[in-house]
């Protein structure tokens, strides 16, 4: 089940590298960046995870309430013979209704990428129909594994993305700041 | 499978992305780096799989006639609302039984650091048992992958690592060689 090894893979081999030291970041990136707003509940990196796996590179191309701000600091890290290899989060400002700014560290679950391409190559064993399944699968994988995780406890939040209102050029940033919302 | 979907998630995500430009990126290199020693086939990204998917962080932990050098120029894409995600290698100056130097760029495939710890966590799913059919079957996959990548072809060496030869301090630098060699 190729979820279930992304799931983990995104565990092992990213999240569990940089999120003990997500807080100290963003800690870092207010200091450096005075004019940027942090409600009290988002020092977490925030997952979206579509369930139509539909991903874009910037956010700001899915929404006008949302905007590029900048990146947190990069860590480096020697990963199997790679020396220095950046890991690294970007921070965007979200609007909300009143035009009041936002700003948090999110971005999607990279592995779903991969799981949406893979399921337009044919040689790869599956098909568009089962990407959804295989999306759910991940979601459920990467909750369980995290939440058994000590080092990650209330460093991420993982946003399932159900598509019925993909209608709304608003979605994603309300959906963004409901999530922050809860946090706080 | 897990290592199915890993060896894909490799392709998918990195190799179809790095390679293409490699050539480009160790032409530039060698223009700012005078002193290093390219030999007429080694243009090619080395990827080392060794069976026992026993993976270090740093080739010179490995066998002493290994150093780093330095990093290819850095690559950066806007990945999955990640701005600007930095992707590069890292440039190792093996010495021959001569002692004269061969730079190449080389590095353990990244997915087996997975593989290995999926191995020793009981919830994951399979055992160490396992691993060495799973890193085979990651080696097999990824071969067929590549080999039906036009953008891909000639840009990078899989190199199987069987492991009864751990014994031999240089055995590491030697199988390099040996693949060097093959290319010109
Ligand atoms: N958002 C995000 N930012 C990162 O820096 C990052 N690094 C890894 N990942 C995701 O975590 C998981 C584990 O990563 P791993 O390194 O074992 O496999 C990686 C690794 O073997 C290789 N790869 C990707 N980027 C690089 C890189 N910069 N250098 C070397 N190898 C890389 O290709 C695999 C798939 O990469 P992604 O498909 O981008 O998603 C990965 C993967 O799902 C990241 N996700």
């Amino acid at each position: 089940n190729v979820a279930h090894g992304l799931a983990w893979s995104f565990y092992l081999g990213y999240l569990q590298l940089v999120l003990p030291s997500l807080e100290k970041s963003i800690d870092s990136f207010r200091g450096s960046h005075r004019d940027s707003f942090w409600g009290r509940g988002s020092q977490k990196l925030l997952i979206l995870i579509p369930l139509n796996a539909n991903i874009s590179h910037k956010l700001e191309d899915e929404d006008g309430n949302i905007q590029f701000y900048d990146s947190l600091p990069n860590s480096e890290l020697d990963r199997a013979g790679v020396r220095g290899r950046v890991y690294k989060h970007s921070v965007y400002r979200v609007k909300d209704k009143r035009g009041k700014a936002h700003d948090c560290a999110v971005e999607y679950a990279t592995p779903l990428l991969t799981l949406y391409r893979m399921s337009q190559e044919r040689s790869a064993g599956f098909g568009a129909s089962e990407r959804r399944q295989q999306v759910l699968l991940f979601y459920r994988t990467l909750r369980d594994v995290l939440d058994q995780s000590l080092e990650c406890r209330n460093r991420y939040r993982l946003i399932l993305i159900k598509d019925e209102h993909e209608d709304d050029p608003n979605f994603l940033s309300n959906t963004i700041l409901r999530h922050l919302e809860q946090q706080n």
